[in-house]
């Protein structure tokens, strides 16, 4: 032992991934003490700051470029792999992330030109048989958790929570949104009182029902058509009606179709009793629940109406794209309202209906099949949390004022990069 | 990648899943 330490000769080497780990921690920290304060938790509209949370992992992950790396992913993924080697290289895959072949749509493997394509793959028809209860799943994969709202805030997973208005998005009055240009702001459809009332009727049900008390600011009851566009000083970009971009199918098709959502929703497919649905308030023995489905890399990966329900507006976060793994969900407070989102905002027989797509590092892009105007995961500086972009979608039924679906009808899916 | 579902139901209505549960297209998560 003597000699070993008196003789051994001392050689130095650099060891770059732990000083590699070390520097960001330092940029984060330094980040963090810039920006913020831990006795500041509200901004001066008194909602929440988001912030990233967590044991110092995540911050090691929070200074890394998460959104190029998905954007580089997902261009790797789409490069066109040689026929030969794809039935072996998707079986391979298959395997090691658990994917059933047998109900994928195209049994020939050679049909996927890239890993995004099989990523992507549709099932067969029947391969989902659809229960009749009021709410199925709307994708594959694995309960995180559920439960009911507490006072405004959704649990993550066992003990750590979110704020509901930060994952949904809040209406805010003030002055208008300075990015809606007049031009374009007059030929949109109008949002009418009564939709926006119920819209932010959702939060304050939150109120009436629960009793909190949450900062939601009050309605502005203005009833020129542009002024009642919700002002909302986090918004940005400009409000659209994307199912008149969208919007292409042969109207008896759509009048079919919006029925058969009327009907399943208990609703007579008329325009009267489709109003008073829209403007009927929470209901007094009424809950908010929530439910949390993670998607692991091998699940079939889009998804599908949970049930007969109206999507009026899709708000879309930019944010980051964090993993969203169980792993990281346990530690990374605030994860579904930090990473990039898209809140489908809606009715259903009950009242309120959201869902909310989450974005993550390897799957960045969220596809909604009725929104071609929808663009996720671009190029660019993230805006503030919290901060979206809004489109309605009134002009899709001339019955349900929104985009109907029925239980189990293809929504969209999520993307490689 | 996630989705989380908010959605106003009857304080009678019941989750038939458990946390870590498997589930499909399709398949019941819960009923009033």
């Amino acid at each position: 032992v003597i000699n070993a330490w008196t003789q051994t000769p001392t050689k130095w080497y650099p060891i770059p991934i732990a000083v590699g780990a070390m520097l960001l921690v330092v940029i984060q920290y330094r980040r963090k003490r810039k920006f913020s304060s831990p006795q500041v938790d509200v901004d001066h509209d008194g909602v929440e700051v988001i912030k990233l949370k967590g044991p110092w992992q995540v911050h090691v992950l929070g200074a890394l470029p998460l959104r190029n790396m998905s954007r580089v992913w997902g261009y790797i993924n789409s490069l066109e792999l040689p026929a030969w080697f794809r039935p072996f290289g998707f079986r391979v895959y298959a395997l090691a992330f658990g994917c059933n072949l047998d109900e994928i749509e195209e049994q020939d493997l050679t049909a996927y030109r890239s890993l995004g394509e099989f990523f992507y793959r549709k099932l067969k028809e029947g391969a989902r048989p659809v229960d009749d209860a009021v709410l199925v799943s709307p994708a594959d994969g694995t309960v995180l958790h559920f439960g009911t709202v507490q006072g405004s805030r959704v649990e993550q997973v066992k003990g750590i929570t979110y704020s509901l208005d930060a994952l949904l998005g809040v209406e805010r009055p003030g002055t208008p949104p300075a990015s809606i240009a007049p031009s374009h702001r007059d030929s949109m459809p109008v949002v009418d009182d009564h939709e926006f009332a119920n819209v932010n009727g959702i939060e304050y049900s939150l109120d009436q029902l629960i009793g909190t008390g949450t900062s939601t600011p009050s309605t502005p009851t203005s009833t020129s058509p542009t002024s009642s566009f919700p002002n909302n000083p986090r918004k940005f970009g400009s409000q659209i009606d994307a199912s008149v971009i969208e919007s292409s199918r042969n109207i008896q098709e759509t009048l079919a179709h919006d029925a058969s959502v009327a009907l399943e929703m208990g609703v007579k497919p008329t325009l009267e009793r489709a109003q008073s649905l829209y403007g009927a308030s929470v209901k007094p023995g009424n809950s908010l629940f929530f439910t949390v489905i993670y998607l692991a890399p091998g699940d079939y990966h889009r998804f599908h109406s949970p049930t007969a329900w109206v999507v009026e507006k899709r708000r879309h976060f930019v944010g980051e794209l964090f993993s969203v793994s169980p792993y990281i969900a346990k530690r990374l407070e605030n994860l579904f309202i930090l990473n990039e989102r898209v809140a489908l905002l809606g009715k259903w027989r009950y009242g309120f209906f959201g869902m909310v797509p989450v974005g993550a590092t390897n799957v960045g892009s969220i596809k909604i099949n009725f929104d071609q105007a929808l663009r996720t995961n671009e190029r660019g500086r993230p805006p503030p949390p919290g901060t979206y972009s809004e489109a309605v979608y009134s002009a899709a039924s001339p019955i349900l004022n929104g985009q109907p679906l029925l239980p189990a009808q293809e929504m969209g899916g999520f993307c490689l990069g | 990648s996630t989705i989380v579902l908010v959605f106003e139901a009857p304080q009678d209505f019941k989750f038939s899943i458990k946390a870590d549960q498997k589930v499909k297209v399709g398949q019941r998560i819960g009923d009033v």
